[in-house]
């Protein structure tokens, strides 16, 4: 998950930041 | 949209009609020249908001948030330039020869040429094609979407048996809305389906694009866009 670091947060969190 | 659908009773069909995301837009830089690399950046931002939207979209898609993060995860890197694909196909079948990659931005044959996408736009118009032949309508269009993304084939699923039971539920929902409202056309639902290898090739041939968009590195390309292709390599 580290080399998917964003699509892992949005799936988890749902907060796009630094997208 | 040209080819209106039906009120449905099937369930999964009504609420992927629910979850179906607006329009996206695009937003061109205007201290850049109209040029092939304006199309370009304008296109690589708007494809990063969509990649947004579509991580949101398959939230809401029945059963997809029963998988585990592992799967979901395989799914959406898997099959996300599909989507894409098809939301633009959708979008571009009241057009002649025109690929609508935004609300408000279609894309004519020589403006694909000059940014280096004639052998995608030649590969869209086929899949346009295929779909304004079938009179794909919005209902249909919603669940070959949701479709694409189960159908992903990916070697990184855990749980294939879930995975399994998500096309199984969304080709029963397929089945249902083409019994309640084609039933003049058995076959409809098995056409549809066959139009899925031209989507993973057309898709394909989009990340192909894109990989070799970035490798020249001219074009700004966001996080997400370059992590998702990154998944594609």
């Amino acid at each position: 998950t580290e080399r998917h670091k964003i699509l892992h947060r949005l799936l988890q969190e749902g907060s796009p930041s630094d997208i | 949209h040209v080819f209106s659908g039906k009120k449905t009773t099937n369930k999964v069909v009504s609420h992927l009609i629910l979850v179906e995301p607006g329009e996206v837009f695009a937003t061109p830089d205007p201290s850049l020249p109209d040029s092939d690399l304006r199309t370009l950046t304008t296109l690589c931002e708007l494809i990063n908001r969509e990649l947004l939207m579509t991580i949101g979209w398959a939230k809401h898609v029945p059963g997809f948030s029963a998988l585990s993060l592992v799967d979901q995860m395989a799914l959406l890197q898997s099959a996300w330039m599909e989507v894409l694909v098809l939301g633009m196909a959708y979008r571009s079948l009241a057009l002649s020869d025109e690929l609508a990659v935004g609300g408000n931005l279609a894309l004519c044959r020589e403006q694909c040429r000059r940014s280096g996408l004639l052998h995608l736009h030649a590969a869209l118009l086929q899949l346009i094609g295929k779909f304004r032949k079938a009179k794909l309508d919005r209902e249909e269009f919603v669940v070959m979407k949701a479709m694409a993304l189960a159908n992903s084939d990916s070697t990184h699923i855990e749980n294939t048996e879930a995975v399994l039971s998500l096309q199984d539920r969304l080709h029963e929902a397929l089945q249902d809305y083409e019994s309640e409202h084609h039933a003049e056309d058995p076959h409809r639902s098995g056409k549809l389906l066959m139009t899925l290898p031209l989507l993973r090739q057309t898709a394909n041939e989009a990340v192909r694009t894109f990989c070799q968009i970035r490798l020249e590195g001219r074009i700004p390309m966001h996080k997400l866009f370059l992590e998702m292709l990154e998944a594609k390599i």
